[in-house]
């Protein structure tokens, strides 16, 4: 999980992601 | 969204026809006066905005977010990549010989060559090609995304029997909507439950391009392209 942490935070946010 | 709506009777299709993401636009790199590197370089950022709006995208899809956060995670990291290239070859449907990645984005066999994306090319107009003959709907092109998804043969899923009511829902939608279309075509949903196999192929061919792409380390690449490559290998 620790490795794939922006996928993780992706599906996390329920708002649109904004991160890149 | 501009989308126009035709309502089918099928809820899951609906769902799927209304969420599916309005089509990006590249962002032209002008980094570089090479054509074929800003091809590159405009391509990878794209794929990389594609990804996130996919990420959004699937929590949309009927039955995914009921999934654990590990398995939604699980079939992202292994279905992307599926779901990616039907969007790219439905965009192409009807472009003759070019790729259409974006509206401003089109690359065709010579462009793809010279910027070391011949396989991609290829392994991409094979399955436009038969998805051209069969002559795909929108609806069957949103539901084979979600199939693409729902059937990617992750590893170490948290809940397989969640999976399969997944699976399935789809699956039911596909049947229902193929039903209702006059006239019936025998065997259509059979038919296109059949090319998954080649959306397969496709999808690893595309991420061999990609990681040799980033082992060669002319194009740098996007975090979150990288992470989704990563989980492929």
């Amino acid at each position: 999980k620790e490795k794939h942490k922006i996928l993780h935070r992706l599906l996390q946010n329920s708002t649109s992601p904004v991160e890149l | 969204d501009t989308h126009p709506i035709k309502t089918n009777g099928n809820k899951v299709i609906s769902q799927l026809l209304l969420t599916e993401p309005a089509p990006l636009c590249a962002t032209p790199d002008n980094s570089t006066n090479d054509d074929n590197l800003k091809a590159l370089l405009t391509l990878c950022d794209l794929l990389n905005r594609e990804l996130l709006v996919m990420i959004g995208w699937a929590k949309h899809i009927p039955g995914f977010s009921a999934l654990s956060l590990v398995d939604q995670m699980a079939l992202l990291q292994s279905g992307w990549m599926e779901t990616l290239v039907l969007s790219v070859v439905s965009q192409s449907l009807g472009y003759g010989e070019e790729l259409v990645f974006a509206g401003n984005l089109r690359l065709d066999q010579a462009q793809c060559r010279a910027s070391g994306l011949s396989d991609l090319y290829t392994a991409l107009r094979q399955l436009t090609t038969k998805y051209q003959q069969m002559n795909l709907s929108q609806e069957e092109v949103v539901t084979l995304k979600a199939m693409a998804l729902a059937n990617s043969d992750a590893e170490n899923l948290e809940n397989a029997e969640a999976v399969q009511r997944f699976q399935d829902g789809l699956h039911e939608a596909l049947q229902e909507y193929e039903i209702s279309q006059q006239p019936v075509e025998l065997h259509r949903a059979g038919k296109l439950l059949m090319t998954l196999p080649l959306l397969r192929q496709t999808a690893n061919r595309a991420v061999d391009t990609f990681c040799r792409l980033h082992l060669e380390g002319r194009v740098p690449m996007h975090k979150l392209f990288l992470e989704m490559l990563d989980a492929k290998i």
